[in-house]
């Protein structure tokens, strides 16, 4: 565990935690995408199974849970609270399913390290979690005005997926056995697809302005 | 163990 590690660890945690403020203080989750909380949650599902037979740490366990407790509580709000789900942007958030499992099945089964049943729900859950974020960036886009919690929600998660890199980097350098090609590329693809909205996240920051992604 | 170390990550 190295700081680089840990930060990204908090950002991640941080960036659930404002998600979950916003639906619960606001009773709205206009501007979030059920699809992409919907993946997150199957993530963490299939990359978690390990919780039943293999122990790291108790901080791992404990975040670990923490990860999947939230997801599902996120996906609940959304789906059933009475209040929160009529706030959900359903004719907005069009992103296909299939279109990002499919894929990250297909290349699961034929691209991992093991050909086992949690190996490849675990290289599956590295796959998908890289493109788990295109349902929200698709639904910003279309939304016009992008409320402040929404934008930090994903500027949140993308330093989640910056301080990852230099944990890898990090690790790279100082662990003989620390050769993750499959990690490394779906790590740098998913840092790739905020580098567009961090972009507009910047200049609007800079004019103290209100999100407003281009057309 | 190739990929023991990236289990160990979250």
């Amino acid at each position: 565990m190295n700081l680089f590690r840990l930060c990204g660890d908090m950002f991640h945690l941080l960036s659930i935690m404002v998600l979950l403020l916003k639906i619960r203080a606001t009773r709205s989750c206009r501007g979030i995408s059920l699809k992409t909380q919907e993946l997150y949650a199957l993530v963490f599902v299939c990359r978690y199974l390990d919780l039943f037979y293999s122990f790291i740490s108790v901080y791992n366990s404990f975040m670990k849970v923490t990860f999947l407790a939230t997801a599902f509580s996120i996906v609940r709000y959304m789906r059933y609270d009475k209040v929160v789900k009529q706030t959900y942007d359903r004719e907005q958030d069009t992103f296909r399913y299939v279109f990002l499992i499919a894929p990250c099945l297909l290349l699961a089964l034929v691209l991992n390290h093991r050909f086992t049943l949690t190996e490849v729900l675990w290289t599956f859950s590295i796959y998908l979690e890289a493109v788990a974020i295109l349902p929200q960036l698709v639904l910003m886009q279309r939304t016009q005005n992008i409320d402040n919690l929404t934008a930090n929600y994903v500027a949140l998660l993308g330093a989640y997926r910056g301080f990852y890199i230099l944990n890898w980097i990090y690790r790279f350098a100082t662990e003989r056995h620390y050769r993750q090609w499959i990690v490394w590329i779906s790590g740098v693809i998913q840092t790739a697809l905020y580098a567009d909205f961090f972009f507009y996240y910047a200049l609007c920051w800079k004019a103290n302005k209100r999100l407003q992604l281009p057309a | 163990q190739a990929n023991a170390t990236a289990h160990d990550e979250l």
